[in-house]
């Protein structure tokens, strides 16, 4: 069980204090706004929200920071705020700072200050959305357990036009293929035996990160 | 080659617009401050980028709204504005509204509006953060395109000791199991109609966000 600081209870940092908290771990929350902690803690998101101006050192230091695996500084609109904060933090050496950042220059600031992870949220849900407009959105190999990954491959030419029973892709590669992504944004889904593989299709499987490496490294 | 309209150039909209235009599609990108409008151009974002205020409806019938595939309404922090612009789409009959939320009721009001694709990247990134911190591996939904995602779920309690053929998984979600992860970290892939579930199962499905979604509800 992890203990985390979250400070800064907007859309955010809201959604990071609970998603922590309902995975079980221990939570606190702090914003500088009364009614940011009253909402959250009316919506019974976290159990434990404090209201606290955390660019006062002082502040901070009646907090126990030792305690906390790591702290997300999730204050967007005063970059003064956000970068007082994660000073802050770093002088009272809490082991890991996750910061967010409003813009290229205010992440660049807390990346010199020494905040470890640094997101832009807006961007990157930015980027995600246009990838998905257009239909580019490929599942890169994703670990399910230590043993077995997901991933979605482009087809490597020499399948084209062979069936699946006739590709050796399960015997040889030990590929499960749990769909194919056809290039009008189709999906056949537990394809059959006599199922064909077309030029440009994208393959979904499950398999072991060994294989699917060694699959990805077959005519490329 | 497709054509899109983005409309608010903050950090979400100008990141929609240059992934879009990146990969090749046409892309106009609209703002009401010329200062927007200037910076995406100076920094060479995309190719078009006009100065609009779109929540006048003359205004955007000058701007030949049948030949776009797509819009994307990119305000946040005016409802007002991001409210009445989603609509006048929609009266113009734009093929495909994509808008971004503030708020779940500001979300609400899009979605009676009939806007396609609601989008929360505040809330939506908080949570990615807090997985990525707890190296949790459950494939959260990750959308494939914007009608299919992959989504990995537990089983609601209703079906365990089911067959797969005697759930409504199929029937009534219409959610394709692509394979069930057991709780021994085992994975039954593409399981066969006679297959069983069991109590501490968790499915890896696929489907549309919407079938997703209702799924998430059943038993919770
Ligand atoms: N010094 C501070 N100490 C504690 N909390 C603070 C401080 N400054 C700002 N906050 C809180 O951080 C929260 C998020 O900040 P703000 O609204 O500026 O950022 P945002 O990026 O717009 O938020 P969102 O996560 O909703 O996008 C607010 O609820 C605010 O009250
Ligand atoms: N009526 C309108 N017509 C055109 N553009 C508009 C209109 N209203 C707002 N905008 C523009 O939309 C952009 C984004 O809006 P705003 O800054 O309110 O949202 P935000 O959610 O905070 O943005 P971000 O994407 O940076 O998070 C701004 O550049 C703004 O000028």
């Amino acid at each position: 069980k992890q203990n985390f600081l979250v400070i800064g209870l907007g859309r955010f940092g809201s959604n990071v204090a609970k998603v922590l908290y309902e995975n079980g771990h221990d939570v606190l929350g702090v914003d500088n706004e009364a009614s940011e902690v009253q909402s959250i803690i009316d919506q019974k998101l976290i159990a434990d929200a404090i209201q606290l101006d955390c660019t006062d050192a002082n502040n901070l230091k009646k907090l126990d920071l030792d305690k906390f695996d790591a702290a997300v500084v999730a204050i967007g609109s005063s970059i003064e705020g956000s970068v007082l904060v994660a000073a802050n933090l770093k002088e009272f050496g809490v082991n890991k700072i996750i910061a967010k950042a409003s813009s290229t220059m205010h992440g660049k600031i807390l990346e010199r200050l020494g905040v470890d992870t640094i997101v832009y949220p807006e961007a990157e849900m930015g980027r995600s959305v246009a990838r998905q407009l257009l239909g580019l959105n490929f599942l890169e190999e994703f670990a399910l357990n230590d043993n077995f990954s997901i991933a979605e491959l482009a087809l490597p030419k020499k399948y084209a036009g062979q069936t699946m029973l006739e590709t050796d892709i399960r015997s040889e590669h030990h590929l499960n293929i749990l769909a194919i992504r056809r290039s009008g944004g189709h999906f056949s889904v537990s394809p059959s035996a006599n199922t064909s593989l077309q030029k440009d299709d994208y393959l979904l499987v499950l398999g072991t990160g060994e294989d699917i490496g060694n699959f990805k490294a077959v005519d490329s």
